[in-house]
């Protein structure tokens, strides 16, 4: 199964 | 205040066109360099980041940073007002809570102003570093948007898989699966034809194709597309805006549990 990842797993709020 | 004049309106037409659906509000930052745009969609999955360069406007003044909170469904109503030879020119008060566009016909024989409320909009910026990437694909964008295009048709996802024979696209559903190779070709008399690839190791990552196809949208605003994919990193396709900036669309992959 694929699991979704989200922009947040890669790039964190400024 | 801030006034901004775009002789070529319709950008910023097309530029809404591209991304209204996939963001519901946004934050335009308005600064002494440009006036740009990020924001995820609702379920942080993809993010899009506009850039409008100062200098591609006709006139550019913007005397402090504004942020300028809009629903962009009420933008594109507005945007929609404007004829596609019209120059738009955006004006705003600082701290006020409106935005104008201002929409003159080229032989300016017609000037409409419409005036859109402005909503709070707490801002999340995320930091993207600059990276090298893995891979990058150009390729003319009317073809990329045919294949999202055509596979969704076949399955959800895609599987975009750059090595040194090419790019492919592949896709698997219920009914069958479906594989569309692109090999790197040299157009003589039309770079936008062309299909470039610069590879320093092969990459191959799965996306959601409901999101590619959102971000074809973008295809009126360039000839070409270009795919930045890096292992265990968001995919970058970005659209250049001609003469002024970029609309790049980030996309998170699927990863194997």
């Amino acid at each position: 199964r694929e699991t979704q990842t989200r922009m947040d797993s890669y790039y964190h709020f400024s | 205040m801030l006034e901004l004049r775009l002789v070529q309106g319709s950008l910023l037409k097309k530029v809404l066109d591209a991304i209204k659906d996939l963001v519901t509000d946004a934050n335009f930052d308005c600064s002494e360099s440009g006036f740009s745009l990020q924001a995820m969609d609702s379920s942080h999955v993809a993010l899009v980041a506009l850039l409008l360069r100062s200098d591609g406007f006709e006139h550019y003044r913007c005397d402090r940073n504004l942020s300028m909170g809009m629903n962009l469904t009420n933008m594109s109503k507005m945007l929609k007002c404007a004829g596609n030879d019209d120059i738009i020119t955006i004006k705003a008060d600082d701290g006020g809570d409106s935005v104008t566009f201002m929409f003159e016909s080229p032989s300016q024989d017609k000037v409409s102003d419409f005036e859109m409320k402005l909503m709070d909009i707490d801002s999340e910026h995320l930091g993207i570093p600059e990276t090298e990437y893995h891979a990058i694909v150009k390729m003319p964008s009317a073809e990329f948007a045919r294949i999202c295009r055509d596979l969704s048709t076949i399955g959800d996802t895609v599987v975009i898989s750059v090595s040194k024979d090419g790019v492919k696209f592949s896709t698997s559903g219920d009914i069958g699966s479906a594989n569309v190779v692109c090999r790197q070709n040299n157009s003589v008399d039309n770079k936008d034809n062309e299909t470039v690839i610069e590879m320093n190791e092969p990459v191959s990552l799965t996306f959601a194709l409901r999101y590619l196809n959102s971000f074809t949208k973008a295809t009126t605003l360039s000839n070409t597309v270009t795919l930045s994919m890096s292992k265990e990193l968001p995919v970058v396709v970005e659209y250049k805006i001609a003469e002024i900036g970029h609309i790049r669309f980030y996309l998170a992959p699927k990863i194997e549990d």
